[in-house]
């Protein structure tokens, strides 16, 4: 594992610590889209199904079942716990997950590396994670107010694929040219979707303004 | 290239 893959997965983690740290501390997930949130629990199972068949290295595993725990943790905060729910921005989150899940489904079936069930879900999780921001970025956008913990949120998670963009560019010199064109493609779609965000969330900082996306 | 099926990431 290289600096840049490890960074990238540090990221994630953290951003994922922010999260939980917002709604367990300010018992709030106001600006956070469940849709989001649930489209990452999908990604997570689909993607982590190799976790039966195939051990990799501890690090890997617990890393697996640490995104796995969370992911679902944030999704029974958000629609169970009975403070929390109620700061849910329920009429704004309104995009629907099966215009991004299908699709993603259908390419998945047509363009994969193997047709085995593991290798078309594993791929299917590749292509929903790449547009699974989408909801979030629609919220963000209608919300008048978005808070630090929020905007930091969004941030550190575009920032975890832009490092992997950085570690795949790194194995490909390193570990025999190895291509790998699906991530590679996905994980360029999905860090670009977020240049818009950066833009704002780098000139809200150095401003020090709050963060405000235009509409 | 053949893509290898690495899953060795996250």
């Amino acid at each position: 594992m290289n600096v840049f893959r490890l960074a990238g997965d540090m990221t994630h983690l953290l951003s994922i610590i922010i999260l939980l740290l917002k709604i367990r501390a300010t018992k709030s997930c106001t600006g956070i889209s469940l849709k989001t949130q649930e489209l990452y629990v999908i990604v997570f199972l689909t993607r982590y199904l190799d976790l039966f068949t195939k051990y990799i290295s501890f690090y890997n595993t617990t890393m697996k079942l640490v995104f796995l725990g969370t992911s679902i943790s944030i999704v029974w905060y958000m629609r169970y716990h009975k403070v929390v729910k109620q700061t849910y921005n329920k009429d704004q989150d309104t995009f629907r997950h099966y215009f991004l899940a299908i699709p993603c489904f259908l390419l998945a079936l047509l363009i994969h590396h193997e047709f085995t069930v593991i290798e078309v879900l594993w791929t299917f999780s590749i292509y929903l994670e790449a547009v699974a921001i989408l909801p979030q970025l629609v919220l963000l956008q209608r919300s008048r107010n978005i808070d630090n913990l929020t905007g930091n949120y969004v941030f550190l998670l575009g920032a975890y694929r832009a490092l992997y963009l950085v570690n795949w560019v790194y194995r490909y010199f390193t570990e025999n040219h190895l291509v790998r064109w699906i991530p590679w493609l996905s994980g360029l779609v999905q860090t670009t979707l977020y240049a818009d965000f950066f833009y704002y969330y780098i000139k809200s900082w150095k401003n020090n303004e709050k963060l405000q996306l235009p509409a | 290239p053949e893509e290898k099926a690495t899953k060795d990431e996250l």
